[in-house]
């Protein structure tokens, strides 16, 4: 099963 | 001050059509080189980054940054009521709390004029660092629109595999599975209607069925699309305009 990530993972705040 | 003008109001209901199903609260960040806007959808798995250069207008002017928080919908209702072919021009004072839409037929001497309510909206503004790609494809935008739309219909996840000379799309539902494969080909009497794969690494990734929707609502913009793909960052979906590009960046689904 497919699981969605989110971007949080991939981008920082600034 | 700002005074940005559209040649044609069809062009900024074009770029707002292409996004406002996804995301609702936009601050546009008007600058002296141009207008930005950087939005993530609720879920956070989509990201929405917009730039309009100064040469996609036909006058334009922004003698202090100013940013505009608008809520799309209410925007969308007001672009409707100008004709396509009409000029916009967007007004707005250093410290608006309302932005003007200045919409004018040349030819009939018609003129009307909107004010939207500008509202105060605590977005953060993410940080796009030059993400390395496995994979660069450009490739008629209707035909990529039309291969998510079809896929759709059978699942909630679109699988999209690129080797050296191959790339295909994949969808595996309750009801059937489908796919479809596409090759480069160069089309020299059509350079439009051409397909480029640059590859450095094979991948195979699988995307939420219902954002790749949302992304080709961008389709309008340009009959090209850019996708650049990699095993360890989100895919990113581009439309070029004349000055500036409507970009989205989707998070990937993972095997669990």
């Amino acid at each position: 099963k497919f699981k969605q990530t989110s971007l949080n993972r991939f981008f920082t705040k600034t | 001050m700002l005074e940005a003008k559209f040649a044609e109001a069809s062009l900024f209901k074009r770029i707002i059509d292409g996004f406002k199903d996804c995301v609702s609260l936009v601050n546009f960040q008007c600058k002296e080189d141009g207008i930005i806007a950087q939005a993530v959808d609720d879920s956070r798995v989509l990201l929405v980054s917009l730039e309009i250069g100064v040469e996609a207008f036909q006058e334009y002017r922004c003698d202090h940054p100013v940013t505009l928080g608008m809520d799309l919908g209410s925007l969308s209702k007001i672009l409707r009521c100008g004709n396509n072919s009409d000029t916009l021009t967007l007004i707005a004072d250093d410290k608006p709390d309302s932005i003007l839409l200045l919409f004018e037929d040349t030819q009939r001497e018609r003129i009307a004029e909107y004010s939207l309510k500008l509202m105060d909206i605590d977005a953060d503004f993410l940080k796009i660092e030059d993400l390395q790609y496995d994979t660069t494809l450009m490739m008629p935008s209707t035909e990529f629109s039309k291969v998510v739309k079809d896929l759709s219909q059978l699942t909630d996840s679109i699988n999209i595999m690129v080797t050296k000379e191959t790339i295909k799309f994949v969808a595996e539902g309750e009801i059937g599975t489908g796919s479809v494969i596409l090759k480069p080909v160069m089309d020299m009497e059509k350079p439009a209607e051409s397909i480029k794969l640059e590859m450095d690494q094979p991948v195979d990734l699988t995307f939420g069925a219902k954002y790749l929707l949302d992304i080709v609502k961008g389709s309008a913009l340009s009959d090209r699309i850019g996708i650049r793909l990699s095993s360890e960052a989100p895919a990113l979906f581009q439309f070029d305009l004349s000055s500036g590009f409507l970009q989205f960046f989707l998070a990937p689904k993972f095997n669990d």
